[in-house]
C-alpha cells in the first residue's frame, strides 16, 4: 500500500463547554404535551 | 431472496450523506424516539454512534464546518434531552453511555492522530476526518459521558438501596443461626419484605440484569468494571450504615450472615470474570466489621488482634459496634465498658476524620479509556427499522 499520502492539517474546531451547548439550543422545537 | 445488485460493498467509503434540513429528523428518528427495548434491541451495538460518526465524516469530507458543528451540537443535545425525559430508565441509561462511548471513540480512532490509529488496517486510516480537528468536541462529548455515567450510577443506586438492607441484613438464608431473633424485627419489616421479594438472591439478579443490559449494549468491558465496582462500594457502603445505626443487627449470628453474603457476591464476581475490577475491595470495611462481630472481645490480646485487624473502619466505627454488640444468647457477654476503653486508647493516634457513616452516594472518578473498533464503516448497513432512509451510503 505504501506510505499515506500527506494530508494537509486539519482546522480545529473550537467548541463550547455543555452548558453554552444548552443555550444555543434554543431554535430546537419545544416537546409536544 | 432480494438481490442487491447497486453497489458491491468495497465501493462504498463509509460515509453517510444528508441534506441540512434534514438533521432534525436524524437526531429525532435515531436518538429521542429510539427504544431501546424495540428496535434497539436487534442493532449491532453501538450502531446509533456509528451512523452518527458516518454522517459526521460526510460533513468533514464536505468541509462544511457550520454542517459538523450543528450535527455535533444536535447530537449532544438530544442525548441530554433524552436522558432528561428517562433517566430514570436504567436501560436508555445504559444505552446512551455505551453509544456515547462508542462516538467518542470513533472521533479517536479516526481523528487522524496517530498515537489512536495504532491498531487500524489500511482502510481505516482511509476514512479518518480530512478537514476538521474535533479535539475541542471530543472534551465536551467525553464530559457528556461522565454525566451519562453519574445518572446511571444512582439509577443503579436507586433500585439497589431497599434491596441491600433485605437482601444482606435482614433475610436470613442461614438456617438456625441467629438464635432468639430480636424482639420486633419480623414485625417492623413485615410489611415491605412479606413475601421475602428482597432477598440476596434476588439482589444478585439484579446485579446480573444490569451487568447482561450493559453487555448487550456493547458497553466497554473497562467501563463495567468500573459500574460494577460502584454498585459493590453501594452496597457495602449501605449495608455498613444501617449496621452502623440498628442494634438488632450488631450480633455474632449478623456476623455469619454476612460473610455468607459477601462470599456469594465474590462468586457472582467471579461467575462474571470480574475478580479483577477491584469491587471485592470495596466490601473491605463491611467485612471488618463482619469480623468485629465474630471475635473474641474481652482480653488485651483481643483489643490488640481487633485494631490490627480492622485498618479499614474508622475508630468510631469500631466503637460503635462494640457498643452495639448484643448477645443472642446465654453464652455470649456484652463487651464490657474496660474494654470498649481499651480499644479507644490503642486507636488515639490514628490520624483519620471522626466519620461514622459512609458516604453512600460517593462516586469513583470514572474513565474511559480508549476501544478502537474492527469494524469496517463501509459494511454498515441501516435496518429499515430505524426510519431513516433519507440517508445515503457513500
Amino acid at each position: 500500500l505504501g506510505p499515506r499520502p500527506p494530508t494537509r492539517p486539519r482546522v480545529l474546531l473550537k467548541a463550547p463547554t455543555l452548558a453554552e451547548m444548552e443555550e444555543m439550543n434554543i431554535s430546537e422545537e419545544e416537546d409536544s404535551p | 431472496h432480494p438481490v442487491n445488485i447497486a453497489r458491491r460493498e468495497k465501493d462504498f467509503q463509509g460515509m453517510l450523506e444528508y441534506k441540512k434540513e434534514d438533521e432534525m429528523k436524524l437526531v429525532k428518528n435515531l436518538i429521542l424516539e429510539l427504544k431501546p427495548r424495540g428496535v434497539a434491541v436487534n442493532l449491532i451495538p453501538g450502531l446509533p454512534a456509528y451512523i452518527l460518526f458516518m454522517c459526521l465524516r460526510h460533513a468533514d469530507y464536505l468541509n462544511d464546518d457550520q454542517k459538523v458543528r450543528t450535527l455535533l451540537t444536535s447530537t449532544i443535545n438530544s442525548i441530554k434531552k433524552i436522558l432528561k425525559k428517562r433517566g430514570e430508565d436504567f436501560e436508555t441509561v445504559s444505552f446512551w453511555l455505551s453509544n456515547t462511548c462508542r462516538f467518542l471513540h470513533c472521533l479517536k480512532q479516526y481523528s487522524g492522530d496517530e498515537t489512536f490509529a495504532k491498531h487500524n488496517t489500511p482502510r481505516q486510516n482511509e476514512h479518518c476526518l480530512t478537514n476538521f480537528d474535533l479535539a475541542e468536541y471530543r472534551q465536551v462529548i467525553s464530559d457528556l459521558a461522565i454525566q451519562i455515567y453519574q445518572q446511571l450510577i444512582k439509577c443503579i443506586e436507586g433500585t439497589l438501596h431497599a434491596m441491600i438492607v433485605y437482601g444482606m441484613l435482614e433475610h436470613e438464608t442461614i438456617q438456625g443461626v441467629s438464635g432468639v431473633k430480636p424482639t420486633g424485627l419480623r414485625k417492623r419489616t413485615a410489611s415491605i419484605a412479606e413475601d421475602d421479594t428482597y432477598t440476596l438472591e434476588s439482589m444478585l439478579r439484579q446485579l446480573s440484569a444490569f451487568h447482561s443490559t450493559m453487555c448487550q449494549h456493547g458497553t466497554d468491558p473497562e467501563l463495567i468494571k468500573q459500574v460494577v465496582k460502584q454498585e459493590f462500594y453501594i452496597i457495602g457502603a449501605v449495608t455498613l450504615n444501617n449496621l452502623l445505626l440498628r442494634k438488632d443487627m450488631c450480633s455474632w449470628s449478623k456476623g455469619m450472615q454476612i460473610r455468607y453474603n459477601v462470599s456469594q457476591l465474590e462468586e457472582w464476581l467471579r461467575d462474571k470474570g470480574l475478580m479483577n475490577c477491584g469491587a471485592k475491595e470495596t466490601l473491605e470495611p463491611l467485612i471488618q466489621a463482619a469480623q468485629l462481630l465474630q471475635v473474641k472481645k474481652k482480653t488485651d490480646e483481643d483489643a490488640e488482634a481487633i485494631c490490627s485487624m480492622c485498618h479499614a473502619l474508622t475508630t468510631s466505627q469500631i466503637v460503635r459496634i462494640l457498643n452495639l454488640y448484643t448477645p443472642v444468647n446465654e453464652f455470649e457477654e456484652r463487651v464490657s465498658i474496660a474494654f470498649i476503653r481499651t480499644i479507644q486508647t490503642r486507636l488515639r493516634d490514628r490520624s483519620e476524620s471522626p466519620q461514622l457513616l459512609m458516604d453512600t452516594k460517593m462516586i469513583y472518578p470514572v474513565t474511559f479509556p480508549f476501544n478502537p473498533s474492527s469494524l469496517a464503516l463501509e459494511t454498515i448497513q441501516i435496518p429499515s427499522s430505524l426510519n431513516l432512509g433519507f440517508l445515503t451510503r457513500v
